[in-house]
């Protein structure tokens, strides 16, 4: 694992006794390769090593008196402070109607994350949350969402035709016709290279006004984690991300790409199939994680 | 871009950083730009890409000659979560069904909400009929009767769907190798193919997802997945060199044309355009 690597590095790294330029820059290209191994995209890890190498050669980690210690902690401090420093929450509207647009790639675990962040919603704030069944091109999706809101106590809008932005748009009014509280919209997975989709979203996002366009990626993304989350940021504007699939044996290294390139933070992640397989995102959990 | 001629260290630091961003990998790059280095004399640009696709090339498996046809031909589909085996099966079954084949779907993943639904609404487009049973029935016993069914209507091709699992939960990989006993039983004179779905976009963990679906239950082939994405699915070329398995399709899209046969030419070709 990249903590196991890490931890081996860090031996090395204690072994040598002083800290000297030559054995800094060693000790980052074993860095450079752990996380490359972890899935961290190739340029992000490029731009990750320049930045830990400037602190870990500025006067502070050479004239340190436990220089080791230092050094160690530059690596751990710089990639936390891209993955966020501490947790981050939901932006939930307080008095009207919060709007959260759930968005990804192909089976990247929407739909799923869709009823878990219903639960979620209805047990740690307490509001009412209405499922939107806006995926109109997979066979069987809206009868998933169905199934799957309704095992679990939600209810869902949907229509038998309909363009997904009408469909959104018809299920804010029934939302504010009866109370319901957070709106929770599933989209169709597409590509951030299909023009035609992409825009399907732009403008859903224009008149929705979600309070969040949440970026749903699956934790064993490689290296196009970059390029999926700067396409979706881009082109639509993403407020937070939720890695699905944490309970595999993935590193994760798509999370720091991901955070890296768009500067969006990793909120949420998935931890199973079931519905309370959901929790929120710890910084230090993941760059443990990452680097082991 | 100095692959087109340049210092040798140049070319070579260009190809590794072309080959990790596709998903190669560390361990498959290395073994690659290794060969490069030894086998790289001359720096005419046209040597350099060649060179470096016929070292690809032969460190992949690649499909062999189709055996001699058998009267039954089973197709086991799994993989991890959302990889695209359901929508796989139905392209896989049209494919089979326009060859001019008697095709059977077994809808086995009776785990998933509404995977007997979405499977339905395929095999009509393939214009194949299915066995199955309902969300909750043991997956084993609707390939038990798939098997019967198969054998008892004169089927040429069977292909099977299975609930996605992630290679890491036991209990789940052990219900799939008793699904693939099930097949190795019921069907012992059909040629049976254990088709390991990975998906484009994956990084890394394609390898440890491909040795042990090994483990338990055989590879026989990969199908590659969404390659019309951004990614380059580098990975299942890393997988397919490593473990020493076969690439023979790729999905190329959410329509029930978009399968291929795979190409290591075409798409080495691609990579590298
Ligand atoms: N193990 C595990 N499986 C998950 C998790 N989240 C989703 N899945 C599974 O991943 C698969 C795909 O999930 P979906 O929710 O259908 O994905 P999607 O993004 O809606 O897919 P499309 O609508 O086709 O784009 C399903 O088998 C889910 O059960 C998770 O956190 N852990
Ligand atoms: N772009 C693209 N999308 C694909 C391809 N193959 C499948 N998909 C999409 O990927 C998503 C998941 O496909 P499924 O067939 O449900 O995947 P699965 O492996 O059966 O999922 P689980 O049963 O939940 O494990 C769907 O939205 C498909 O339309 C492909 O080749 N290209
Ligand atoms: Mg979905
Ligand atoms: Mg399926």
């Amino acid at each position: 694992s990249l903590s196991n690597r890490l931890s081996e590095i860090m031996k090395k790294v204690r072994g040598w006794g002083s800290l000297n330029e030559k054995n800094i820059r060693d000790g980052l290209r074993d860095i450079k390769l752990a996380l490359l191994e972890a899935d961290v995209n190739y340029k992000v890890v490029k731009g990750f090593i320049d930045g830990a190498t400037e602190s870990a050669l500025g006067e502070q980690v050479l004239n340190s008196i436990t220089p080791v210690q230092q050094f160690t902690k530059v690596v751990y401090d710089y990639l936390v402070k891209i993955l966020g420093e501490e947790d981050h929450d939901l932006k939930i509207s307080f008095g009207g109607i919060s709007v959260f647009m759930l968005v990804g790639l192909q089976g990247s675990g929407k739909t799923t994350t869709a009823v878990k962040l219903a639960h979620y919603v209805q047990k740690n704030y307490n509001k009412k949350p209405l499922l939107i069944a806006a995926d109109v091109y997979r066979p069987a999706a809206v009868k998933q969402l169905e199934l799957l809101s309704e095992k679990n106590g939600f209810s869902i809008y949907k229509e038998d035709n309909g363009k997904p932005v009408d469909i959104c748009l018809s299920g804010l009014k029934f939302a504010r016709e009866n109370s319901y509280q957070v709106l929770i919209i599933d989209t169709a997975g597409r590509l951030e290279i299909d023009e035609k989709m992409m825009n399907e979203l732009i403008e859903m996002k224009n008149r929705m006004k979600p309070h969040e366009v949440i970026l749903i990626a699956d934790a064993a993304t490689g290296q196009v984690a970059v390029s999926v989350a700067q396409g979706f940021n881009e082109k639509l504007g993403i407020t937070g991300i939720f890695l699905s699939r944490m309970d595999s044996d993935a590193r994760g290294g798509a999370a720091l790409s991901m955070s890296y390139i768009t500067g969006r933070y990793i909120k949420f992640i998935g931890t199973g199939e079931k519905i309370p397989d959901f929790e929120k995102f710890y910084p230090s959990r993941i760059a443990s994680r990452i680097l082991n | 871009n100095s692959i087109f001629g340049g210092k040798k260290e140049e070319v070579l630091s260009e190809i590794e950083e072309l080959l990790i961003t596709a998903d190669f990998g560390l361990e498959f790059t290395s073994e690659i730009t290794g060969a490069m280095d030894n086998k790289m004399s001359s720096f005419e640009k046209d040597d350099h890409i060649r060179l470096l696709k016929d070292i690809i090339r032969e460190r992949m498996t690649l499909a062999s000659l189709p055996e001699p046809p058998t009267e039954l031909n089973a197709h086991l589909i799994f993989g991890v979560n959302g990889t695209g085996k359901t929508t796989t099966v139905g392209k896989l079954a049209y494919k089979l069904k326009k060859e001019g084949k008697n095709v059977l779907i077994a809808a086995a993943d009776t785990y998933r909400d509404a995977a007997i639904e979405q499977l339905l609404v395929w095999s009509k487009r393939a214009a194949v009929p299915v066995i199955r049973q309902f969300q909750g029935s043991d997956a084993g016993a609707v390939v038990y009767d798939a098997c019967d069914a198969a054998l008892g209507r004169r089927v040429d091709d069977l292909v099977i769907d299975t609930a996605g699992r992630l290679h890491n939960k036991e209990m789940l990989m052990e219900e799939l190798v008793k699904i693939g006993r099930i097949l190795d039983k019921k069907l012992p004179d059909a040629q049976r193919f254990k088709l390991l779905v990975i998906d484009a976009t994956t990084g890394q963990n394609g390898l440890s997802q491909a040795s042990l679906f090994n483990e338990y239950v055989g590879v026989d082939g990969i199908i590659l997945t969404k390659l019309d994405s951004s990614a380059k699915g580098g990975i299942a070329c890393a997988v397919s060199g490593k473990l020493q398995i076969p690439i023979l399709y790729a999905g190329t899209g959410e329509k029930v044309v978009d399968l291929i046969n795979f190409d290591v030419d075409k798409y080495l070709d691609m990579l590298f355009s």
